[in-house]
C-alpha cells in the first residue's frame, strides 16, 4: 500500500534516502536516485501552478548566523535576483544535466546513501517557485 | 494474515528549494 507522506522536511528529510518513492505530477512513480532533469520541467509543466526555476550558485560560504551549515548564494531566475539560503553540506540539490549535487557528497553518501557531485559555484540547480497568474 | 506495509510516497516538489526573491538578506 502506498501512503501520502507530507511534504514537510523533518532535519534528515526521508525523501532525499536513496530508494524513496516520488510521484511526479504526471502520476508516475520514480525512485529519488532515478530521477532526470526532464522529470522536474514536466512535473512543473503539468502542475500549472508552480515554475521551474534556474538557480545558479554564485557563492558558498561557511554560515555567519548558524554554525555548520552554509550559505548558499544564488542568482535565480530570468531577473537573476539574489538569494541566500543557510543549509546542512549534506542538503542536496538538483543540477541541471547533472543530477543530485552537494556541498559534501561524502555525509550526504553517509546519511541519504544517495550518490552526489560536489555542488560548485557556476552550478545552475532547480528551483521552483509561484507561476505568475496573467 | 499479513500486516501491508505502508510505502511513503513524496511529492515532486518536496524535493527542490522554494527559491523566492523575498528570501534574500
Amino acid at each position: 500500500a502506498l501512503s501520502h507522506a507530507p511534504a514537510s522536511a523533518p532535519s534528515n528529510p526521508s525523501h532525499f534516502m536513496k530508494g524513496a518513492i516520488i510521484q511526479l505530477a504526471t502520476g508516475e512513480l520514480k525512485r529519488v536516485e532515478d530521477l532526470q532533469t526532464q522529470d522536474f520541467v514536466r512535473s512543473a509543466e503539468v502542475s500549472g501552478g508552480l515554475k521551474i526555476d534556474s538557480s545558479m550558485v554564485v557563492d558558498i560560504r561557511a554560515s555567519q548566523q548558524k554554525p555548520g551549515l552554509v550559505s548558499l548564494h544564488f542568482t535565480v531566475g530570468e531577473q537573476q535576483s539574489k538569494v541566500t539560503i543557510d543549509v546542512p553540506p549534506e542538503h542536496p540539490f538538483f543540477v541541471f544535466g547533472q543530477g543530485w549535487s552537494s556541498c559534501s557528497p561524502e555525509r550526504t553518501a553517509q546519511l541519504y546513501d544517495l550518490a552526489c557531485h560536489p555542488l560548485q559555484v557556476g552550478d545552475v540547480c532547480v528551483s521552483i517557485t509561484l507561476q505568475q497568474q496573467p | 494474515n499479513v500486516e501491508p506495509r505502508s510505502v511513503p510516497v513524496f511529492p515532486w516538489h518536496s524535493l527542490v528549494p522554494f527559491l523566492a526573491p523575498t528570501q534574500s538578506d
